[in-house]
């Protein structure tokens, strides 16, 4: 089962965290007891540094965002990787004092422990914000399905069907490149099928209204109240039939999150 | 464990920025 539940993510923070494991690893077997840390002032700063341009970015993205999600959420991480970098730097501090100290060792995997993560925190409130993308489209397709409720003439289902499909190909589009980067095979497996429901069901859809349009542009004096009725509940049956499929298609992205 | 402090510092200072230049890559 894969730790991360995006490539980016995974790519970003696998090397870290097996760093980070082998060193506790180490220090937990004992295996470095006795012997001296050395000064390690210049790996730090590096580090104070780019936390300290890493938060910058991050706090005027957070000014600029219209998420109000990301905004609530992306503060608490900076805070937690700056608080990890200030234990940094006190270890390499008492290092410098001390090689042996027993202390600073402890810092030193806190401190690293905590960078990874605020950083992990960080990249999840980013990746959950990509996903609110995606579902606004999503949802923008749905609130748009419920017009074929309206749609009576083959002039209307022209501009209907137009309209629905730069939509569905942003949302296709989107939907794939969502599903190459999930690491968790069935949620890769479920969001596909879902969307190739969709796929298959919505040519259903057109195909439904453009008979029930037909029929009812040719002003066939037979069809009864109670038939037009019969198809066109019919017809918002098919789009009904979507929606379910869509949304828990949508609720896949989440499962990585917890 | 000199070389894996110092190279798990680097590569935590790494990661930083790569975090920093996809903040700025998915703001822009």
């Amino acid at each position: 089962m894969p730790v991360f539940h995006t490539k980016t993510i995974e790519s970003i923070l696998e090397p870290v965290a097996q760093q980070i494991s082998h060193l506790v690893i180490m220090h937990e077997e004992g295996e470095v007891d006795g012997k001296a840390i050395p000064d390690l002032t210049a790996p730090v700063a590096a580090v104070q540094a780019a936390v300290s341009n890493l938060v910058r970015v991050g706090k005027e993205t957070v000014q600029t965002t219209e998420d109000a999600i990301m905004r609530r959420d992306m503060p608490p991480a900076f805070i937690k990787v700056e608080n990890a970098c200030t234990k940094l730097v006190q270890a390499a501090l008492m290092l410098k004092a001390d090689p042996y100290s027993v202390q600073a060792r402890d810092y030193l995997i806190d401190g690293s422990r905590g960078i990874l993560s605020g950083t992990s925190d960080l990249l999840l409130t980013f990746d959950e914000a990509e996903v609110r993308k995606i579902i606004r489209v999503c949802k923008g397709i749905l609130e748009y399905l419920t017009v074929a409720e309206v749609v009576e003439s083959m002039e209307d289902l022209i501009t209907y069907t137009k309209n629905l499909g730069p939509g569905m190909t942003k949302m296709a589009k989107m939907i794939d490149e969502r599903q190459q980067e999930l690491t968790h095979q069935e949620h890769r497996v479920m969001l596909v099928n879902s969307m190739n429901t969709v796929k298959e069901l919505l040519p259903v859809l057109i195909s439904g209204m453009t008979k029930m349009a037909k029929m009812i542009d040719e002003r066939q004096q037979e069809l009864t109240h109670q038939e037009h009725r019969v198809m066109l509940v019919n017809s918002m049956n098919t789009v009904k039939e979507l929606l379910p499929v869509l949304i828990s298609g949508l609720c896949v992205l989440f499962c990585g999150h917890g | 464990i000199r070389v894996g402090w110092e190279l798990l510092l680097t590569t935590i200072a790494r990661t930083i920025n790569e975090i920093e230049t996809q903040i700025l890559t998915r703001d822009a």
